[in-house]
């Protein structure tokens, strides 16, 4: 799964998602990648988020969406919103994976709860860093 | 004025053990391209729809990530890609899935999101969508890897020996398969 987040020159925000799912899959399983709210989420006012993991944990607890709406509703920061979905209700679930995520501010987040996720950013001021484990 | 862009390409049991040094540079480095991609868009006053979705067909197109090119494989030996993609200016979505020919997923997800009056569209359908708005239709084979093909029966031959269901793969079978019993 690979996943993209990114904030324009207008203040705009989007997502993205694309994967080729489960090896070994069958039954036309169908994971979160596709599906809005699950495991791709956009919204100026709170935030963007891409999801990679356990596909199933993040259509139950629809945790893309969930980022975006702690920030829209709780008004916590994306960090604080971010990790209350990894590290509290998708590893409480069960669940494993992890998110990036951007608010318009250009503040970011990627946690995850597995041995590691490729992951990296250009931020706001230009700085470039990628990231494994 | 200010841009950002950020990008993962999946998560899972992935080791520093089992990685050697030349495939950890080659994921670093395809990551960074897939980050410049979409940041030279950003910079040049494009929009972040248009930055994920070319960040996102970079790493489609390079068989390190389980996306278009070197995705896993379903039980069947073929590849199955679904993708999805939101506009946070308006809270437009287009999304994709079970789709084997089309071979930009992302993009096909754009155009629904940009050119259709629905969000989601699955398999044939979506195909003969992608084909109607003048997408590039290819082979399934032309996603297949030696590598996800060996993943695979790896896979089936444990779930012959009754160990293993569908597992989610992990981003490469070398680090360890990341094995969740769906």
């Amino acid at each position: 799964t690979v996943g993209v987040v990114a904030l324009d020159m207008d203040g705009d925000l989007a997502a993205g998602t694309s994967t080729g799912g489960m090896t070994n899959k069958r039954f036309g399983r169908v994971g979160d990648s596709p599906i809005i709210g699950a495991g791709t989420y956009a919204d100026n006012e709170s935030c963007a988020v891409s999801a990679t993991g356990h596909g199933e944990y993040f259509i139950r607890g629809t945790l893309a969406h969930d980022v975006c709406a702690i920030m829209r509703y709780t008004g916590l920061t994306l960090v604080e919103s971010a990790n209350a979905v990894i590290h509290g209700r998708l590893t409480e679930m069960g669940g494993t994976g992890g998110v990036i995520s951007m608010d318009r501010d250009g503040n970011i987040a990627m946690p995850f709860n597995t041995a590691g996720m490729y992951r990296g950013f250009i931020d706001v001021n230009g700085a470039l860093s990628i990231s494994i484990y | 004025g200010k841009v950002a862009i950020v990008v993962h390409g999946g998560a899972g049991t992935i080791l520093r053990e089992n990685m050697s040094a030349e495939r950890e540079e080659a994921y670093r480095t395809a990551l960074e391209h897939a980050l410049r991609t979409g940041h030279a868009i950003l910079t040049a006053g494009g929009s972040s729809v248009d930055a994920v979705v070319t960040a996102i067909q970079t790493m489609e197109e390079s068989p390190l990530f389980n996306a278009g090119v070197g995705a896993v494989f379903t039980n069947k030996g073929t590849v199955e890609l679904d993708a999805s993609i939101m506009d946070g200016h308006d809270l437009r979505a287009g999304a994709v899935a079970a789709v084997s020919t089309v071979k930009s997923p992302i993009e096909l997800a754009r155009v629904i999101m940009d050119q259709s009056v629905h969000v989601m569209m699955v398999g044939e359908g979506a195909e003969q969508y992608a084909q109607t708005h003048g997408l590039e239709l290819v082979d399934n084979s032309h996603f297949h890897t030696e590598r996800r093909l060996l993943q695979l029966k790896r896979a089936q031959e444990r779930e012959g020996a009754g160990e293993v269901g569908a597992v989610i793969g992990s981003e490469d079978p070398v680090e360890g398969l990341d094995e969740k019993f769906g």
